[in-house]
């Protein structure tokens, strides 16, 4: 079984911004 | 075939010819008769019995009676003797100094005279043991019966105890090194007629006999490109005299060769992942004085005294040889689910936040879902 990979579209970055990678 | 370097390549002792290192060299005098047939260019050229040429100073007729000959010899050279043939009688008092420095600074080699201690406040010859070894010695002048074809020989190394272990003995190779030679006329052999005393010194043929200084790294000196003289180094040495290692050949200290050992420079072990090298005494004195060389800017990804490792960030790819420049990958840790961006430099598995997994941490675990923080990526399946 193939697990997904995370995506990144789904982060809610709303308190996390300082986290954000440039690319997402 | 390279005299230093055996048939199978190894590298051994290896030393210049012996050599009349004064022959052609300019003699710089302080007193010349001023004619053709006593020119200073008579002290080292040719010597021969059937055409003796001779300099002869100027007539001195009152005290003092000081007359000085240099010769350089343009590189540092070890010798064993200097020789000088008289066309007059030998001089009562004379000195034999050495530069080792190209003429800035000078020490005394040698004295000879009838009354050392009056002339040159020095014993008369001073016993030599092996802790004044490399200090000169005054002796009487001795004078042969014929006066017109007189020899003076001062062998650098007759008397002195290590001569017979000179490639293992530092104070005796710092003796007979020399750039220059001063050789000092200081009292002519009085005559008994003293009414009307008029003294000259005359010599056909000075010689400074021998090898170019390469401390055994080298078999021949050439002339550089501008002009001066320089051993022809081998062995990953280099310097005039072969007194240093070559760039990136730091991985012992330089030393000199001995008959035993060549002792040659080996280059510092960087995987290919560097140009440049330090040497370390304390490392090198940790690994049983085998290996000091420090890798200094380690490239491709490399880290490491060697080199031998991958640097912060990436992992070694365990199916390409260390030396390759692609040996290193970079961890490329997902920027969410994993903890930071260093992983395992073997195996370039990353720390995974809790719940995730994978070699880069970009996939929830089994029983976990994406949620949609970025500080728990992954939570448990309810």
């Amino acid at each position: 079984e193939v697990l997904p990979t995370l995506d990144m579209a789904l982060f809610d970055w709303t308190d996390y911004e300082d986290m954000r990678p440039e690319d997402s | 075939t390279d005299p230093c370097y055996s048939e199978s390549g190894s590298a051994r002792y290896c030393i210049p010819e012996f050599v009349n290192a004064a022959f052609g060299q300019e003699v710089t005098v302080s007193s010349s008769c001023g004619h053709r047939s006593c020119d200073r260019t008579h002290l080292t050229d040719l010597n021969s019995a059937q055409n003796r040429t001779c300099w002869q100073s100027e007539t001195l007729r009152t005290m003092p009676y000081n007359v000085t000959l240099t010769i350089s010899l343009g590189k540092k050279f070890e010798i064993t003797y200097v020789s000088l043939q008289f066309c007059s009688e030998k001089p009562d008092s004379m000195a034999i100094y050495k530069s080792m420095d190209y003429g800035r600074s000078w020490m005394p080699f040698q004295f000879y005279s009838s009354q050392c201690r009056r002339v040159y406040d020095c014993p008369n010859r001073a016993e030599l043991t092996k802790l004044n070894e490399q200090e000169p010695l005054c002796m009487e002048m001795l004078h042969s019966a014929d006066i017109n074809n007189a020899f003076l020989v001062f062998s650098t190394l007759e008397g002195r105890p290590s001569r017979s272990n000179f490639v293992s003995s530092p104070v005796l190779q710092d003796w007979v090194t020399v750039t220059d030679i001063r050789v000092i006329f200081n009292r002519p052999k009085m005559s008994k007629d003293m009414r009307e005393p008029a003294y000259f010194y005359a010599v056909s043929d000075f010689q400074v006999g021998g090898r170019c200084k390469c401390n055994g790294h080298a078999h021949k000196c050439t002339k550089d490109k501008e002009g001066k003289m320089v051993c022809d180094c081998k062995h990953n040495t280099e310097g005039p005299e072969c007194d240093r290692c070559k760039p990136f050949h730091y991985d012992r200290p330089w030393q000199r060769a001995t008959y035993k050992e060549a002792n040659e420079c080996l280059p510092c072990n960087c995987n290919l992942h560097a140009r440049r090298c330090r040497f370390n005494m304390e490392l090198y004195k940790l690994s049983g004085r085998k290996s000091g060389g420090v890798c200094m800017n380690c490239r491709h990804n490399t880290a490491g005294r060697h080199c031998h490792y991958c640097k912060e960030g990436y992992y070694r790819d365990m199916s390409r040889p260390i030396t390759h420049r692609k040996a290193c990958i970079a961890c490329d840790c997902h920027p969410v689910g994993a903890a930071g961006k260093t992983c395992n430099q073997t195996s370039g598995q990353c720390q995974c936040k809790d719940g995730v997994t994978g070699l880069t941490c970009n996939r929830c675990a089994k029983g976990y879902q994406q949620s949609r923080s970025p500080v728990a990526p992954c939570i448990k399946i309810p």
